[in-house]
């Protein structure tokens, strides 16, 4: 059961990631108040902890620092949801691997010109809308006969990949994209009513309508 | 501002991707 | 004790990952002989295992199935590889994450245009010389006073960060430039030199001069 605080932004799928696992952990993770990205993370006090100055960074109770969003969420998670076998574990790593390899690259270039983060290049979402339309179709294909990613049970797989997906699902997959993905859908509207994911995420409002490009 | 601005995207993963399979697909035959 | 079969481009670093894991772990990992890539793995038997056609694939003598060369390398590593506390696999976690998004991203940039895999742009080989650097600059600290990345002795974390910084070191890191970051090179020269290690790569040639722009 691991306890400390969380230096990130609060309202960031990196972060949800981390605070659902410790939901399942039982430790107490508080986010650091007052934590200004760009500048609490290059104070020397942040620096002598986390030489990178990358977030999220984790200091636990015991003084163990942790960087990377997958790692500290590995580390306040339970050990069921790090995967109660071997197999079981190698899989949610694989997950974790695919979730940053192959959804979140196509995602962010999907989703960002639409937050405004960076600007809309029509070749560039074309390509990233394909990449994820195939992402979807594997992630249906496999969930036609699971309920979850790994085994029977709900583990970080499953948090991390639909944490991955959240942005994706608020912001551009409007309905008639995404009826033709219904086992996913299934899957991420379980995995996001969970009590205990629901804890962290609140109520998430699905997109209602084809994105507009932004001014 | 929004968290995402300081994340990293690797805009041309696709193409690499894609150059590197070739590559090993070709030595492989 | 993890063995099956391998399904892999031989001679590549993800492969070794998985194939140094494997030494550690004690079990049989073996290449699938005359795979041929691009036409073995997107054949009916194969794509009912992994459906995304995609290698590294693993397939286990009991008949699991796990992609994402890292998690493969978990898999048939040993426990000590893994990390021996809860905290220590966390941290094997994160260099595995590292690795990933900080080191393979410009690693591949500067290294593919001088491999013959893609074309040369000065403008992207800058930019991804300035990100490893950055990189070296952030091993050299942390390996300043440490000889392996998590706890007292080797783990998949130094494995995997070996291996993501093979080809700079064979193909782009001339001795001038790898001269200012002498922790990284006395660490990368213990990895290296590793029985383990060395029984899977071999003698590693280091790049001897400034690479040449291909014609």
């Amino acid at each position: 059961m691991a306890s400390g605080t969380l230096y990130s932004y609060p309202d960031n799928f990196r972060t949800y990631k981390i605070l659902i696992a410790a939901q399942y952990g039982g430790g107490s993770v508080k986010l650091a108040p007052n934590f200004v990205v760009g500048q609490s993370n290059q104070t020397p006090e942040f620096l002598a902890k986390f030489p990178l100055g990358s977030v999220p960074a984790f200091e636990s109770k015991d003084g163990h620092c942790i960087t990377e969003s997958n790692a500290i969420a590995f580390y306040v998670s339970s050990n069921e949801l790090r995967g109660a076998t071997d197999v079981d574990r190698a899989q949610v790593i694989q997950w974790l691997s695919y979730a940053d390899s192959e959804i979140l690259p196509p995602a962010s270039v999907w989703t960002f010109p639409y937050l405004g983060i960076i600007d809309f290049n029509k070749q560039d979402v074309n390509n990233a809308k394909n990449q994820i339309r195939n992402v979807l179709t594997h992630l249906n294909n496999f969930l036609l006969a699971r309920t979850y990613l790994v085994g029977e049970r709900l583990t970080l797989a499953d948090v991390v990949v639909a944490c991955s997906l959240l942005n994706l699902y608020k912001v551009v997959l409007d309905p008639s994209f995404r009826k033709g993905f219904q086992n996913v859908n299934r899957w991420f509207t379980t995995i996001i009513n969970q009590p205990k994911v629901k804890t962290v995420l609140g109520d998430v409002k699905l997109c209602e309508s084809e994105p507009k490009v932004p001014a | 501002t929004s968290p995402l601005v300081v994340e990293k995207v690797w805009l041309d993963k696709p193409k690499y991707d894609a150059a590197e399979r070739r590559y090993y697909e070709s030595l492989s035959k």
